[in-house]
């Protein structure tokens, strides 16, 4: 038996707004953590880790260990009936076949219950090591939401770049180039609003803009991003989940023949 | 031409 009781039930939508964009179909694990999932992308150059803690729910029951595929696209298409105040549960049933979502209004006059039939996906799931990066940036989510838009109609591959100046990204097309650069800044108003950039080393590294902005789909789930760097590893780029958890996408870099 | 590498050049299979 499986009974999830989220609050804030648009945080779900925003959440799937995050990943169908580079998944179709996924697992979602529920265990006594939480509520996550791994994904890659059908080209397996990128992959999402999402994960909700049971403690972020208002109640959250699994009794025992379970794994339910979802296509996301289906699930998205329930969950745009909520409304966006809606106190939304997932609930399953040991070795059923389907999902439910309950949707109930804020005052509880109305409460409407979606049944989704599951899915079996066979997906591989990778193990990912905590990692040491040479460089860490925060900046302000909208902000590198704008430059991965802005840098995609230039070209198709950005350049991360972090030096002690700052953190450069750059790129090239048929019309032109562009070059952005976003130094340290700690003196402002707000923590969220800051660009703080933690380097051990010197990093630079080259990827596909496509997949930077699809990951920015998750720029309404946190007002900062964190861009983890290093030569030898896939980009972080993650997004922290208020008091819930976190969306992590992994990229791996493009490299020089 | 830049070549896309995948993940699993990085990661194993859990």
């Amino acid at each position: 038996m499986l009974e999830l009781r989220l609050v804030q039930g648009s945080l779900l939508k925003k959440v799937l707004d995050a990943m169908r964009e580079l998944v179709n179909d996924a697992n979602f694990d529920c265990s006594a953590t939480g509520f996550s999932l791994q994904a890659m992308d059908s080209s397996h150059v990128a992959l999402v880790a999402l994960l909700l803690r049971s403690e972020g729910f208002e109640h959250y029951r699994c009794d025992r260990n379970l794994s339910m595929g979802m296509n996301l696209n289906n699930m998205s298409k329930m969950l745009r009936c909520a409304g966006n105040d809606d106190i939304i549960t997932i609930k399953a049933d040991d070795g059923t076949d389907s999902v439910t979502f309950m949707f109930e209004s804020p005052n509880q006059d109305k409460i409407a219950d979606f049944e989704m039939k599951l899915m079996d996906i066979d997906s591989e799931h990778l193990g990912i090591p905590d990692a040491e990066y040479q460089a860490i940036v925060r900046m302000p989510s909208s902000e590198f939401a704008r430059i991965c838009k802005d840098l995609s109609s230039i070209g198709d591959t950005v350049v991360i770049s972090v030096t002690k100046e700052g953190v450069k990204f750059s790129t090239a097309g048929d019309i032109g180039t562009a070059n952005i650069v976003c130094r340290q800044n700690k003196t402002v108003d707000k923590p969220e609003e800051a660009t703080i950039i933690e380097m051990q080393e010197p990093v630079s590294l080259t990827f596909a803009l496509r997949y930077l902005n699809s990951f920015t789909k998750a720029t309404p789930l946190s007002d900062t991003v964190t861009i983890s760097l290093s030569s030898e590893l896939p980009v972080v780029v993650e997004y922290k989940i208020a008091e819930m958890g976190y969306i992590r996408y992994y990229l791996a870099p493009k490299i020089e023949e | 031409w830049d070549t896309q590498l995948q993940l699993q050049g990085f990661y194993t299979n859990a």
